[in-house]
């Protein structure tokens, strides 16, 4: 799966994703992918691009739960990331990247890796795969 | 406040013992990628042209699992899907099921931007993408050798399996198997 948010210095915000599934999956399954809400949203608040297993995510509706509990309970982008990631789904099958109005930068996985890469205004840049 | 963008190449059971030559091309995706969509944020192009734009990168190399470079389903075909969201309007677009299309996020794209809905699959999808004129190819430009393996691979297992998820044992398998069953999980969802 790829995917990547993105947010202007106005606070404008946009997420896409794109994959091929899962290894050996059955002929017509549906990923969370195209699933909006799932692996992938974006509103006022910010900008959420998931990956993993797909069902899980469907379950979880993990995209959708990162802007909602930063809107419904005030958490930062991070905390918020953190929360649906490490405390709302199954580990080792989510990671997801994501960006706020504000500029906040939040890339969360509980799988042993994610294929990652991140920069801002200020000068900050980072590609990863595993904890640092 | 100011500008930002992150981008992901899949999460999974990716082996701190992931050699150099199949770990530098990714990093190098990455890092390249990172490069468009940072230009094209400093040259004010509007978060939703970013993502698409940078997607599309990632899609036409075949380091990760999205367009050319997509794992394969039980039968040995590709079927790719892709969304896209903007914020400002929360207008969206998906497309899933798609062979030949090659950049499903574009298609997404059309989807939000031409049509009165938010999600087109399989048939209608293809023929959404022959109306609106998007590159297409036969869909043996999506499958690489190494894909082929790995669906062998997790045939072998009989399993589905997650972006790097690394090959088991067959003792492995069988004791695996057996435990999920008890659990009245079948690995597929």
């Amino acid at each position: 799966t790829v995917g990547c948010v993105a947010v202007d210095s106005n606070g404008n915000l946009a997420s896409a994703t794109s994959t091929g599934g899962l290894v050996n999956k059955m002929a017509g399954r549906i990923g969370d992918t195209p699933v909006i809400g799932a692996g992938t949203y974006a509103n006022e608040f910010c900008a959420v691009s998931a990956t993993g297993i797909g069902e899980a995510i469907i379950r979880a509706t993990v995209a959708r739960d990162v802007a909602a509990i930063m809107e419904f309970k005030g958490l930062s982008l991070k905390e918020a990331a953190d929360c649906v990631v490490h405390e709302r789904t199954l580990k080792g099958a989510v990671g997801l990247v994501a960006v706020s109005a504000s500029g906040e930068v939040a890339m969360s996985y509980n799988t042993t890796g994610m294929f990652r890469a991140c920069a801002t205004e200020d000068g900050y840049s980072e590609v990863a795969i595993w904890p640092n | 406040m100011g500008w930002a963008i992150a981008l992901h190449g899949g999460a999974g059971d990716i082996p701190y013992s992931l050699p150099p030559e199949r770990r530098l091309p990714r990093e190098e995706t990455l890092r390249h990628c990172l490069q468009i969509g940072v230009k094209a944020l400093k040259s004010n192009m509007t978060p939703l042209d970013v993502v698409e734009l940078v997607v599309r990168e990632l899609e036409n190399i075949p380091h990760f699992n999205a367009g050319r470079g997509s794992v394969l389903t039980n039968k040995g075909t590709v079927e790719m899907e892709a969304s896209i969201m903007d914020g400002n309007t929360m207008k969206c677009g998906a497309v899933s099921g798609l062979s030949t299309v090659v950049n499903a996020v574009s298609l997404a794209r059309l989807v939000m931007d031409h049509t009165p809905h938010i999600y087109l699959a399989f048939d209608g999808a293809e023929e959404f993408a022959r109306q609106q004129g998007v590159e297409t190819l036969d869909s043996s430009h999506f499958i690489t050798p190494e894909n082929i393996e790995r669906l062998n691979q997790a045939k072998d297992a009989n399993r589905v399996q997650i972006d790097y998820t690394q090959p088991i044992q067959k003792d492995t398998i069988k004791n695996e198997t057996e435990t999920s069953l008890a659990n009245g999980d079948s690995q597929i969802g």
